[in-house]
């Protein structure tokens, strides 16, 4: 299974609808301070069923909502979505026949939050079972090495390194 | 659970050297549990990089300490590999001979895991085939330019 | 006590101020107080960066945020001007922009600072007419060796 | 008043005598990771008084001292003298009138820390008595920016920036 795209739209900084290819096996992001790399990695997150504004870099869920900039009104709906290559099978369950996997998230101030899988309305539930196994679902994702979490860990104390050992038992 | 435990130790434990050897070229580290009893015990990092005495974490240099903690968070992504791993300005407070060995191992790993690395290294930005660049060129809006490696040298002056 | 506070915290916020926008090449930058009793309150800072929204040092970016805790740094330095400051890899999460912008301002300083800057980064590396090297050829034994740019550049690959 | 040299031995890894020259108003200190770079400035931090072994990222006071390597056996003591040219006459009190200041510290596994200006003993009091309101003295000092401290000012809750405040003032 690999990512082959991630499409967002009035996501944080990215209020233009947006696609980023990743054709290769190793992609580079770079750009200058505040530019948005960064992100990229909360809609990753974010889309994959992340429920803590906190860990979104935000103060409520509302955040992940372009909020506006000096020549533009703010949105109301945020959204992403990760495409997957699915040819190999390799997820199982109900969606091991599709050779293509769309995940999507939407947020909108007035309904709140949406999951889709293929098009069809889905429970977070279910997106994050999707990935169960894979080291993407859980609380502890070490797929997504966020900026300052190298630090994080190296300030850790033993009982929360010993946590992490549980979370990834 | 103490079984479980035990075994997971086990199982980051000879992750976590394997990858602390390939990121410092030599040495060993390893995780220790701070108490005999399984269901109490903390865990602490020792670690010995090559040519060096073993010491705890926090007596290694910053450099020394971001390198160890990578080979941590690598044997943590071992245990649960995902399909792909996003990793975000890593490199920072590596020297070019680490930031080298980085990139080696990145690439070793990309064979099976998708990658996608977010830097203002030029050595790690050589090593992808294909680069994006993001840009504010609008205040505040993000937009995506695709870009080749002298671009991304010139759009981080 | 309540004076003095307030006096400090006015002369902060102007160096602050001044701090920011020369780093940033502009913007806002501001201390405010979490509640009105000064004796009860915290400190908060709020930044604009130029073209951006008003918000809290949480929620800038990376490099921001380094930028912004810089000015504040020297902001209390300022307060207290010592005959030398010591900078140990703060440039570490810059791009190459804000770098030339944080060695300008040290360079503007250094009329009547002396400074002592550690850093991996290039660009920072070709101010000072004067590099130390440190190396560890015997390990575990630091030794300084006298370096031009070139050695300096070659000495961290 | 300027620092003219930071003379290093047996002070962490610096365990050769060591002089570091400072000419210029501007130094740069390169090098690999773990040569010993933010030694240096755990180095003037001791000598001028510092006396946490934590902020000298030690378990214990004696961490200061060369504690040995593959190829050499731990030495017994350390000292640190720092250098400067008070020519100008800034540095006020009884040593107005020297146009070279040395401050010493030197710390033995045996005797403990001593300290010395312009060679005569002197209490640690005397050595942060010279550099009252320098931004030398004091807790906080802003002087020496090690490794980290960014992120640890980034990470401040309201009340510690609040006390940053109160002890500059
Ligand atoms: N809801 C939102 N609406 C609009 N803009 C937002 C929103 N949330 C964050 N931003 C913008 O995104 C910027 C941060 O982007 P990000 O953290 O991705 O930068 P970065 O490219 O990672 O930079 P660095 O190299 O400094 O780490 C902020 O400066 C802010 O302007
Ligand atoms: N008491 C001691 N005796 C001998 N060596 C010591 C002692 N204390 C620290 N060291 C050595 O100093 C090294 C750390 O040096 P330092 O933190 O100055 O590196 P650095 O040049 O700042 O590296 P980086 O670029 O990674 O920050 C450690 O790896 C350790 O080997
Ligand atoms: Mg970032
Ligand atoms: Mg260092």
């Amino acid at each position: 299974m690999r990512l082959t795209a991630i499409k967002l739209a009035g996501f944080k900084s990215f209020v233009e609808p947006t696609t980023i290819e990743l054709e290769d096996n190793l992609t580079g992001v770079v750009g200058p301070n505040g530019c948005g790399k960064s992100n990229v990695i909360d809609a990753v997150r974010w889309v994959i069923g992340e429920s803590s504004a906190r860990q979104l870099r935000g103060q409520s869920l509302e955040d992940v909502i372009f909020a506006g900039s000096k020549t533009r009104k703010p949105v109301g709906r945020a959204a992403v979505e990760l495409l997957f290559d699915n040819a190999d099978g390799e997820l199982g369950g109900p969606y091991a026949d599709y050779a293509e996997i769309s995940i999507q998230r939407e947020h909108s101030r007035r309904t709140g939050s949406n999951y889709r899988i293929n098009g069809t309305r889905a429970r977070r539930r279910d997106v994050q079972d999707l990935f169960l196994g894979t080291g993407l679902g859980g609380r502890a994702s070490y797929a997504l090495i966020g900026q300052g979490a190298v630090n994080r860990l190296i300030d850790a104390k033993p009982d929360q390194i010993r946590d992490l050992l549980e979370e990834a038992a | 659970t103490r079984t479980r435990l035990k075994s997971t130790f086990e199982q980051v434990n000879e992750h976590f050297a394997a990858f602390f050897s390939e990121l410092f070229g030599g040495g060993q580290a390893t995780l220790e549990r701070t108490e005999s009893d399984w269901l109490a015990a903390g865990m602490q990092v020792i670690a010995c990089p090559p040519g060096k005495p073993r010491v705890a974490l926090a007596m290694l240099s910053g450099g020394e300490k971001t390198l160890t903690a990578l080979a941590l968070l690598f044997a943590l992504f071992e245990l649960n590999p995902a399909p792909f791993c996003m990793l975000d300005e890593v490199d920072a407070p590596l020297d070019d001979t680490n930031v080298e060995r980085f990139c080696a191992l990145v690439e070793r790993m990309a064979v099976r895991v998708q990658f996608v690395v977010i830097t203002h290294n030029k050595i790690t930005m050589e090593r992808p085939r294909r680069l994006h660049g993001v840009t504010m060129a609008e205040s505040g809006v993000s937009r995506l330019v695709s870009v080749d490696l002298d671009d991304a040298l010139a759009m981080t002056d």
